[in-house]
Order: structure tokens, then sequence, then C-alpha cells
């Protein structure tokens, strides 16, 4: 799975996820991606959300919009909200899974409860980018 | 307001010998998801060039690189949202289309609704004019196919859990 979340100068958030779905799935599968609150949210209000990982989890969960919620209604920034979530939705689900956000005020979050989630981000001239929990690698462009 | 872009590859036990592959196509997507943001100020066409850009990257399971089901087709699935708007365009179960994400906006912008599957999304897609790949399978990867091998023998062992690979993409039962 792959996702996209971006703000504009004007504060105008987007998201796209898209996937392949997951090795060995049955013919007429559909997974989290293309379920809205699930693989994708945005409402310029709070925040915008792309996940990735066990789908049959993230949908039992609803984690895209679950992320936004706890945003909107707990006050949270990104980072906190995303990892809050991510972590509940594992220990509800016993699913893995990841996430990326971006809040209303440009703050980012970034967590997964998989071994490994691959992102990066651009903002300015520098570019970051990791794999593994912790990393955080920078480039200038 | 600073603009961002952020992008994730995906999530899973990924091998550790796809990392560089992962760290190469992430920042290739950030960078020419941020050039259009830059360019056009527009979050949207942003996020459909990020994840375009790795639809056609072998080293994600999306687009070219999609992993298979079990009767080794590729079925692709996305989405896409504006904030300001809630506005959104849904498709699933599509095949041989090189970028999904494309065939999702247009649903947003060109339909009444949300969400388009199947034949009835294959069908808006050639309407549209969107390229259907022929021959068929053009999107199956060396590398998909070894991990379904991979499946099916973990199957036929007793682990039916769908998604195990050590040398695809994503982790047991990880999408």
């Amino acid at each position: 799975t792959v996702g996209a979340v971006a703000i504009d100068r004007d504060g105008k958030i987007a998201v796209a996820t898209s996937t392949g779905g997951i090795t060995g799935k049955y013919v007429g599968r559909i997974g989290d991606t293309p379920l809205l609150g699930c693989g994708t949210y945005a409402d310029d209000r709070f925040g915008g959300v792309s996940t990735t990982g066990h789908g049959e989890s993230i949908m039992k969960f609803v984690l895209a919009k679950d992320i936004i919620n706890r945003i909107a209604f707990q006050g949270v920034g990104a980072q906190k909200a995303t990892e809050d979530s991510v972590k509940e939705m594992t220990k509800v689900t016993g699913g893995t899974a990841g996430a990326i956000t971006i809040d209303k005020d440009g703050n980012i979050g970034i967590y997964f409860s998989s071994q490994k989630m691959s992102w990066a981000y651009q903002k300015g001239n520098e570019i970051k980018y990791g794999i593994r929990e912790g990393d955080c690698i920078t480039e200038k462009v | 307001m600073e603009p961002i872009l952020l992008v994730h590859g995906g999530a899973g036990d990924i091998p550790d010998s796809r990392d560089q592959g992962k760290h190469d196509g992430v920042r290739n997507a950030a960078k020419n998801g941020y050039h259009i943001l830059l360019q056009t100020n527009s979050a949207l066409d942003a996020v459909e060039e990020a994840v375009k850009v790795m639809e056609l990257d072998e080293n994600f399971n999306a687009g070219y690189g999609s992993v298979l089901t079990l009767s080794e087709t590729v079925e692709m699935e996305a989405s896409i949202m504006r904030g300001d708007n809630l506005t959104s365009g849904c498709v699933t179960l599509l095949k041989d289309i090189r970028h999904p994400i494309s065939l999702a906006r247009m649903v947003m912008e060109k339909t009444p609704h949300n969400f388009l599957g199947g034949d009835g999304a294959m069908d808006f897609a050639r309407k549209e004019g969107v390229e259907i790949l022929a021959p068929p399978g053009q999107l199956v990867t060396e590398t998909a196919q070894k991990a379904l091998q991979t499946f099916k023998k973990r199957q036929n062992a007793g682990d039916s859990q769908p998604g195990v690979t050590e040398i695809g993409q994503e982790a047991p039962g990880v999408g």
C-alpha cells in the first residue's frame, strides 16, 4: 500500500491511498484502502490521514477516522493521535498497521505497530525519511 | 501555512534487502509531490502525483508491483479525498490500470458517486479513455509471483493466513 497526505499554503488538505491488497487474497476481496475513514480521510478542520497494514483490522477499527476524531475531540496533535490510535487498534484487533497524518496546524504524525513502515516528507528544502522505529534521516534538497 | 507533502510506502515485516528500494521510492515520491504542491498550491494534485510515482515503482504494493490474488491476478483499489469539502473518489477490483489513484479522482470529479467497483469501475475507466493495459497481466512482477508461490507453499503446509511472504513487501496478514 502507498499513501500521501499534503497541506497547501492555504491550509487545504488532501489524502490519497492506493494498493494491490494482500498476497493470496480471495478474488473479490476488498480491503481498507478504498473505504473512507479506514484507509483515507481528510477534513480541513482537523487533518488528513492515510493508513496501511492489516486491512481487516483497520476496517474494524475505522482507523483513519479514529485518528481524526482524536485530533477533533481530544485536542491532541497529529503524532499523539496517530500513535495512540494505531496502538489501540493493535491492542483491540491483534493486527498491525501504520498511519501518516498532517493536522490542520501542519504538525506531522508517523507511527506503525508493524516491524517497519517506509515514509518520507518534504517541508521547505529538507526531506526526512525512515523505515524502522526511531529512524529519521534528513537530506537537504 | 508552510506546505508539506508526506508519504508512506506500506507497512509490514519488510525484508532488509528491500529497504533501499523503499527509501529511494518514498523520497522520489515526496520530491515529485512537493514540486507539484509548490507549483500548483493544490494538495489534491500533489497527493495524486506522489501516489502515481509509487504506482509505477515495483518496490511498492500498488499499480506495477501489486501483490497477487489466489488466482495469480492483480486486483487494485484506491481512494482520494479533499479536506475542504469532503468530496472523495474510491475504486476497487481494478485490473490492468496503471494509475488507480487517477481513476479514483475521476470518480470524485466526474460522477455523482463516491465509490465504483469491479465491472462498473472498469466500464467507467473505458468511457473516460483510461488505458486498459493489453495483454492483461502487465502489472504482475516476478517478486509478486515469488511471494504468491511462497504463500501457497505455506498454505499447503497448513498456514492459511493471507499475506505471508518473506520476499514480498508485506507481513503476515498485512495489506
